[in-house]
């Protein structure tokens, strides 16, 4: 389609936990995320890029509200596991772009990133679908963010039908 | 709703590109993707986790039949930005479960790591949206991740009207 993405959305009430250095063997991603489906946190992003050396990171974003207990929560799956490290981000936000014409554009994610890097922004995450893309960002830029985003995607220019006086 | 996944799906036409240790500052996203989608190859996962001291890793998945191109793109925006290192693997493939109920759900997200977990399959990368959770998976075992995953979310019990005779 002409136009791949028909809108743009902000989530600013989100904070990023990283679990730093964990086995890359099967059971890992169960250890972290049982303990935090166990407190009844609702877990947004989920992020894991391919480990080195055995070893992998995995992030994901909860509510403000609920990062105390979910820190608590993966710290003790942590230890359990042998992560090196967990570490953390309270003043992040999640900026998306959002489209049925995107999949596999590879083209729309180069006008986001090219939005993002002409205003400085720097992208802390990024995940993907075929319908959405999004990124993580400092929260304090994220207004900004989706404002670019939906000036590079020409998102404002709503079509409207004129109503007959 | 009490059945938040409504299927699952693979995608075995993958072929995974890494870029390491890249500048974690504005710019190098769009560096890579420019250079991929001038090529006019479509990516389907990208897949980035936060940096540690300045530098972050990259990774996307595209169609078997691109990867050449795909990795010599890379290569040549690896060396522009300063990249560590380029890895990638062939042997990949992409297993989703999908439902407009599972948003935020940290219980279909344990759901499906314990599937695998149990059968032995590692998680190579994980991205997640509102409506779909993926993940990567070596390619010899991804008919049994599709499997073991229907099975987990009893997926196979399809609810059939019966045809009047
Ligand atoms: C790192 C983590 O995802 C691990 N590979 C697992 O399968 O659980
Ligand atoms: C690593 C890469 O995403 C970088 N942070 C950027 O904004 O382009």
């Amino acid at each position: 389609p002409d136009q791949p993405v028909s809108g743009a959305a902000i989530t600013k009430d989100e904070a990023r936990i990283s679990v730093q250095g964990v086995p890359d063997v099967p059971g890992t991603s169960l250890e972290i995320f049982s303990r935090i489906a166990a407190k009844n946190i609702s877990v947004d992003m989920i992020v894991q890029n391919v480990g080195e050396s055995g070893k992998a990171d995995i992030s994901f974003t909860v509510p403000q509200l609920d990062f105390d207990a979910a820190l608590e929560a993966v710290q003790e799956a942590a230890k359990l596991v042998g992560a090196t490290d967990v570490s953390s981000d309270s003043n992040v936000a999640k900026v998306s772009v959002v489209g049925l014409g995107m999949a596999r554009q590879t083209g729309v994610a180069e006008k986001m990133f090219r939005a993002l890097a002409d205003a400085g922004i720097n992208i802390q995450m990024i995940t993907t679908s075929e319908i959405k893309i999004s990124v993580l960002v400092d929260r304090d830029q994220s207004q900004q963010a989706l404002r670019i985003v939906h000036q590079a995607f020409a998102l404002e220019k709503v079509p409207t039908t004129p109503i007959k006086p």
